[in-house]
């Protein structure tokens, strides 16, 4: 197995993914750094992991061959890093 | 008859309108939960 994780790897596909994404989202700006910041708020255990390395390669292989459905990517991706979103766990008061 | 035009989907997927309203409206609630 990959003793580091796929991080750097996932990195560069994220990064791949929202430089396709850029010129196709033009009339809703917004979205991408919404995308952004799912992807700040994610695991870092999920973000190193062989699953999302799978969900961004599967995105980037779509988005390219269908432009007309990247929203439908961008969503899948975003519900995808909602799933593994750090939990901000409160402390219990006594 | 004049021959409907084929739609492109292109410009209209149906998955794709929701999925951006979806997206949207997130981004709104998140907005206002702020």
């Amino acid at each position: 197995g990959r003793e580091g994780g796929y991080k750097e790897e996932n990195e560069r596909l994220f990064g791949e993914f929202l430089a396709l994404c850029t010129p196709l989202t033009s009339d809703h700006p917004e979205v991408l750094p919404f995308l952004c910041s799912r992807h700040h708020k994610t695991s870092s255990g999920f973000l190193a992991s062989a699953e999302l390395r799978n969900v961004l390669s599967r995105c980037l292989r779509r988005v390219r061959r269908r432009h007309a459905k990247v929203y439908v990517y961008i969503n899948e991706l975003c519900t995808t890093l909602k799933a593994h979103s750090l939990r901000r766990k409160l402390p219990l008061q006594p | 008859v004049p021959m409907e035009e084929e739609e492109d989907d292109d410009d209209d997927d149906p998955e794709n309108r929701i999925a951006k309203k979806m997206l949207l409206e997130e981004i709104k609630a998140n907005l206002s939960s702020d």
